[in-house]
């Protein structure tokens, strides 16, 4: 019988890339590129819901609007990028 | 498109960029390269101008960096964050950071450009045969030096045409060392170093002596990263060993074991579980110019685009013939207009110009009294200015020449002077060829010194020395022309040749020690494949075509400009 190995993460020194669940990684790719925080023209801020977050991420990048966490948003929030936030703030 | 808000641009069209500092993964030309032709996107849609300084404060202020680079948006390791630039403005607006924890390359795998050997600088061929073996990377193989080198055709063994790998062992980049290779064992701050480090610093980059002293000499320089370093890590800069153990398991390749986000890894020394030494392995790492590209977009006022296929999309993709899309060329016509003006002249056909068979002294309205032999025009039709790049330009008695095909002007130095020409070259200086590389006036003898493929020529008055070959001067057998003469005090001549530049001690006839030297490690900031150079008005000219590069006495770039309109005056 073959039992399915369970990988085994290690903590490699010196590694500046965090390790994160994708429910990490979708907060923080919302709030780095602007989609989570917005400034309200009143001068306070307010959290936008991760939901309307993901659905503007979701069409800037010209995915499915489905607000959901799904795979293909998944795999554009790993792809290589620009730095400059895409929702100003 | 979207431009930032406020519509946030530059108030003038000349913009200037300076590049700060280099990444080790490619050649410093290589980046250099990358960059130009990254603004080129831009100037070629718009009126803009670019302009790069070797100093002082641009515009576009160009720099690597890794994590916390001294701003407040920190990179983050390989991969995710490549780069970020910011809207047109005063200090940090308009500067562009890259993160130098990528792997920079032209986006299809690491790109090594050769030193030395006799290939001129040529990239390496992988895979190349040596000896009956292929190679996919840089070897030792062949050599007792320790100095990697590779094939750059696909067949050494039938072509022999290589070249010397990046290797501190050969060179060093930044630092104040002026390039210097590494010397090991160092020491620094009392404890002695075999390789280079990055003890001592806090961005991570690594670093060797120049000298065997870093305590007592404080010289340095950074390290060229060898196309098999591992990128990051703990190890970067190492290459990966093979096999390694990795929790009681050998591996022989790259492996993603052990990590949760598939990134492929390597141990640099034989055992990660004792040493715990690792890195990412190299892989096809992110097009500088394409990250750049994007960037200056930023730059320059243009915000991301929701176009996929567009150049401001937030993503990188590679893309193998880049061409700027629509929707980048509306954003940035929104905010700086269309070019305007005309092209620059196109290169004009060779047909244009007389050949020099063509040219026959007997056939020519021209005197031939001996008297007046340089002052009579040839054929006033023939127009310097559709000559799209002299074969030389050099100063003549205080007046600048301009030489081509057999025919030659002058510009009198006197203010609002007029180009005189063309003239024949055959009627002044009878035994010279036609095509002259180089050519310079001795200041202490005053005489003329010429060249033309690997030969010279001296004329004092109308007598004349020579053909002689190169080789008499001391310049290696391998150097089949001088593409430019520069002046350097009395006595003393550069001779250029190739990246390399050597120095003539012209009583003596004698290159002298210490020589040849990288143009680009001197002369920074100019094309290091100038066909012409020379000094004119306290200045250094390196030409390439149509362009000129000019320099000052602090050798910084002052002005890159045309030929044509700045010194033929067109």
């Amino acid at each position: 019988w073959s039992i399915p190995l369970k990988p085994i993460f290690v903590t490699f020194p010196g590694d500046t890339i965090k390790q994160m669940t994708d429910m990490e990684l979708a907060e923080d790719y919302l709030k780095k590129f602007g989609y989570m925080q917005t400034l309200q023209r009143s001068g306070f801020q307010s959290m936008v819901s991760t939901e309307k977050a993901l659905k503007r991420m979701q069409r800037q990048m010209g995915l499915e609007e489905t607000g959901q966490l799904d795979q293909p948003t998944l795999d554009a929030m790993r792809r290589p990028r620009c730095g400059v936030p895409d929702v100003a703030n | 498109y979207k431009t930032f808000d406020g519509d946030l641009k530059w108030d003038h069209n000349d913009i200037t960029y300076r590049i700060i500092n280099y990444s080790p993964d490619m050649e410093s030309s290589l980046i250099d390269d990358a960059f130009a032709r990254a603004f080129k996107v831009w100037s070629d849609v718009t009126p803009l101008t670019f302009t790069r300084l070797l100093d002082g404060t641009a515009d576009i202020m160009i720099s690597f960096g890794k994590l916390d680079h001294g701003d407040p948006y920190p990179f983050d390791g390989k991969d995710g964050l490549l780069a970020h630039a910011y809207p047109p403005g005063e200090g940090l607006q308009g500067d562009a950071h890259f993160d130098d924890d990528e792997h920079w390359t032209l986006g299809t795998g690491t790109v090594v450009k050769t030193r030395y050997g006799n290939a001129d600088g040529a990239l390496c061929h992988f895979p190349f045969i040596f000896e009956g073996k292929s190679y996919t990377t840089c070897t030792t193989e062949g050599r007792t030096d320790n100095l990697p080198w590779c094939g750059t055709t696909a067949d050494y063994d039938k072509d022999k045409k290589y070249g010397f790998c990046p290797s501190e062992l050969l060179y060093t980049f930044g630092g104040n060392a002026g390039g210097a290779e590494c010397v090991f064992p160092f020491v620094f701050q009392g404890k002695e170093y075999d390789s280079c480090t990055t003890e001592g610093r806090s961005d991570g980059y690594r670093w060797c002596a120049t000298t065997d002293n870093f305590d007592r000499d404080v010289k340095y320089g950074f390290c060229p990263s060898r196309e098999t370093a591992v990128i990051g890590g703990n190890s970067e800069g190492e290459p990966c060993h093979f096999p390694f153990v990795f929790q009681g398991k050998s591996y022989d390749s790259c492996t993603s074991e052990g990590r949760g986000d598939g990134k492929l890894w390597c141990s640099t020394t034989d055992d990660y579980d004792d040493d715990q030494k690792w890195g990412f392995c190299p892989d096809q790492g992110y097009s500088l110019f394409l990250v750049a590209a994007h960037e200056f977009g930023h730059a320059l006022g243009l915000d991301h685009s929701s176009i996929r296929e567009a150049l401001m999309y937030p993503m990188y993709s590679y893309v193998e013939d880049f061409s700027l899309h629509e929707d980048d060329v509306e954003g940035i016509q929104y905010l700086y207009g269309r070019k305007t003006g005309p092209d620059p002249t196109p290169p004009q056909p060779t047909t244009d110009y007389p050949d020099t068979d063509d040219t026959d002294a007997t056939e020519e309205p021209e005197p031939t009294e001996p008297s007046t032999p340089t002052t009579t025009p040839v054929d006033p039709t023939i127009d310097a200015c559709k000559v799209p790049k002299f074969d030389t330009i050099t100063v003549i008695e205080g007046e600048l020449h301009f030489f081509k095909d057999g025919h030659y002007w002058k510009m009198p130095s006197k203010q609002n002077g007029e180009l005189m020409g063309p003239f024949s070259i055959s009627k002044r200086w009878p035994h010279l060829p036609a095509v002259i590389d180089s050519a310079f006036e001795d200041l202490l003898t005053k005489k003329m010194y010429f060249f033309s493929g690997p030969q010279f020529w001296v004329y004092t008055g109308q007598n004349v020395h020579g053909p002689r070959s190169l080789e008499k001067l001391g310049l290696p057998s391998s150097v089949q022309k001088v593409e430019g003469a520069l002046q350097r005090g009395k006595g003393k001549v550069l001779l250029f040749s190739g990246e390399n530049f050597w120095r003539l001690d012209v009583k003596a006839q004698k290159i002298d020690r210490g020589y040849p030297r990288y143009t680009d490690s001197v002369f920074g900031g100019v094309p290091n494949d100038a066909h012409d150079v020379f000094q004119y008005k306290g200045h250094i000219y390196f030409c390439r075509d149509r362009f000129y590069w000019r320099m000052n006495s602090r050798r910084q770039v002052d002005r890159v400009g045309y030929v044509k309109y700045d010194l033929l005056k067109c």
